[in-house]
């Protein structure tokens, strides 16, 4: 079978479909003080899978909040240095005004993951810490 | 605040994929 660090060099996604593949993607970005990128883009998807989940409407709330305070509040974060100005402001009017909706924080993820897959990604699959994995 | 960063963490955890 393909090796799995073969697999992690077709795409992000597949790279963020193994446990050992994002470890190694965590060590790479927190080498480049970045690793917000990839714990904000994993909250989106959690975030967003809490609507399938029986999950209370104010454990909800407490978790967008929770998002937007450390990742987007503070415009010095690479996470919300990368996302666009009206993409924060939805996520801010969202949470100000209690709309809580499953997909609220799907567009800054999309933003981030443009980032990542265009940035990041290329850069880490020719890192040290990828070819000496390999 | 505690309680704020381990809901972050479970959240990014139920994102993660399985063991393979």
């Amino acid at each position: 079978p393909t090796p799995p660090y073969v697999k992690w060099a077709e795409s992000l996604h597949s790279l963020l479909d193994d446990q050992d593949g994002i470890q190694l993607f965590r060590t790479f970005l927190r080498q480049e003080d970045c690793a917000d990128l990839l714990d904000f883009w994993f909250a989106c998807s959690g975030f967003r899978k809490l609507e399938a989940s029986e999950c209370s409407e104010e454990k909800k709330l407490k978790l967008a909040k929770a998002i937007y305070k450390k990742y987007i509040l503070d415009n010095n974060g690479i996470v919300s240095r990368q996302i666009k100005p009206a993409t924060k402001s939805f996520i801010k009017d969202c949470v100000m005004k209690l709309h809580i909706d499953p997909a609220m924080f799907d567009q800054a993820q999309t933003e981030i993951q443009t980032l990542m897959e265009e940035n990041t990604y290329p850069v880490f699959l020719k890192s040290d810490i990828y070819l000496e994995y390999t | 605040i505690d309680s704020e960063d381990d809901l972050l963490q479970e959240c990014i955890s139920s994102a993660m994929p399985k063991k393979k």
